[in-house]
């Protein structure tokens, strides 16, 4: 219940009428989306029981690794009542035709694949807050200075998960396992996101806000 | 560090 109510409020995407409908006005929309976004993401992660006791570098870290993980955790999440489609916003709904045009459809097939696999064990909500505060907490950076609380943090969404599920989900003792399982793919295709949104920062024909840019150089 | 500005300040606000 508590990351429950840390869940930031939705976004939406507003993308600019007075652009010509190209790869370039998709691509400005969805970096603008994701920079405020990761405003409210990292709000978020100052919620998380234990995060904001990590020493400031450590926070820095651990969001450094797992911001896109988080990003693209979120539109999987909005997108499983829809077919074939991703839900960035409820104003921003695109298509493979759409992803196409916009030079992402290896990352529109890459993160849809995730979405069929959550659908496929009809992800709940209170399971979607806790994968993604487990996807932060185990995001792999190699400089934590305190590992030992990074552990502490990872085993208190462990347990949130391992409780959620015995509770609610008591007819299947795997399926707190079967979610844990899906986290590989969410970091590939992050990795992929990341890789592809830095070749389209050097390629310097999309604006990037300050704070998106940041993260993508944290990565490089 | 000097890179990393705006995550650092977003982090150290109270909200």
């Amino acid at each position: 219940s508590h990351l429950l109510g840390a869940e930031p409020e939705k976004v939406f995407a507003m993308p600019d009428p007075a652009l010509p409908d190209d790869d370039i006005k998709a691509l400005t929309t969805l970096c603008d989306l994701a920079d405020r976004e990761l405003v409210l993401n990292i709000g978020w992660a100052k919620h998380l029981p234990g995060f904001s006791s990590l020493s400031l570098p450590d926070q820095m870290r651990l969001l450094q690794s797992a911001w896109m993980e988080v990003l693209i955790l979120r539109v999987v999440f909005r997108s499983l009542g829809t077919q074939d489609k991703l839900v960035f916003a409820e104003d921003y709904v695109m298509d493979a035709d759409q992803a196409k045009l916009a030079g992402l459809l290896e990352l529109h097939t890459a993160i849809l694949q995730l979405v069929r696999r959550y659908r496929a064990m009809g992800l709940e909500r209170e399971e979607f807050v806790t994968l993604k505060a487990i996807a932060l907490a185990n995001s792999d950076s190699m400089h934590i200075e305190d590992m030992e609380a990074v552990q502490r943090l990872q085993d208190c969404v462990h347990e949130a998960l391992q409780d959620y599920e015995h509770i609610h989900h008591s007819e299947d003792p795997r399926r707190a396992g079967k979610l844990i399982m899906t986290l590989p793919l969410l970091r590939q295709t992050a990795t992929k996101a990341v890789q592809h949104f830095c070749s389209i920062k050097q390629d310097g024909r999309v604006p990037m806000h300050k704070l998106f840019v940041e993260l993508l150089e944290a990565n490089a | 560090k000097e890179k990393h500005k705006i995550l650092h300040r977003l982090l150290q606000n109270s909200t």
